[in-house]
């Protein structure tokens, strides 16, 4: 464990607090893509299967249930309890051209054909695209709102110390997992645009809008 | 070396 993979977790912890604290505060989900939170709920599940399989350790154990219980709160919040407020018009994104593509790769690009390691696999490669249908969202609507955005640089930072983890753990335990690696920097590079958007635009005190 | 003995990243 090194300062980069806590300060990744607790980065990571916090953009799923602040969205449920935003939806809860204002008792609205608008703005936020339930399809990307489906996604997300879809990603734990599929990843944290192993909670059944094997015991890494008691920090391992608790924030795979906390992610997981998060995950399903904020689909809960969308879906069921303020469905109301859920701006389904915008949500528009076709989650079959995420969900086909991933499901093949993860049969065909694993560690080993195991139905759990193909799962975890699916998992990976789900999450480095599970953000476009809210980034999909922002650019049909052309705004979001200040605390999505903070939302989304949480979980943004959080695979970029990812990468500082997996370069330090390289270096230092000679271990790298190509698949996490390759699935990492994808999604990382997603988050570019938008956290350019967010240095210049939020952090001066204006609200994200594209032109 | 690659590990493909559970993950212990979340």
């Amino acid at each position: 464990m090194n300062i980069f993979r806590i300060l990744g977790d607790v980065s990571h912890l916090l953009a799923m607090i602040i969205l449920l604290v935003k939806i809860w505060r204002s008792k609205s989900c608008a703005g936020i893509s339930g399809k990307s939170q489906i996604l997300f709920a879809l990603v734990f599940t599929t990843r944290y299967l192993d909670l059944f399989t094997i015991f890494i350790s008691v920090y391992n154990t608790v924030m795979k249930v906390i992610f997981l219980v998060c995950a399903y709160i904020t689909v809960y919040m969308i879906y069921m309890k303020f469905h109301k407020t859920f701006d389904r018009e915008h949500d528009s994104f076709r989650l079959e051209f995420l969900l086909v593509p991933v499901t093949g790769l993860s049969f065909l690009e694993n560690h080993s054909f195991t139905p759990l390691e193909i799962l975890w696999t699916f998992s990976i490669y789900l999450e480095s695209v599970a953000i476009l249908p809210q980034l999909f969202m922002i650019s049909k609507t052309g705004e979001a709102e200040t605390i999505t955005t903070h939302y989304l640089f949480f979980l943004g930072l959080y695979r970029a110390l990812y990468l500082a983890n997996w370069i330090w753990r390289y270096h230092t335990e000679n271990f790298y997992d190509q698949i996490a690696v390759v699935s990492g920097v994808v999604q990382t590079i997603f988050y570019c645009d938008f956290f350019y958007l967010y240095v210049t635009k939020v952090l001066k005190g204006k609200k994200l809008s594209l032109p | 070396q690659e590990t493909t003995e559970g993950h212990d990243e979340l």
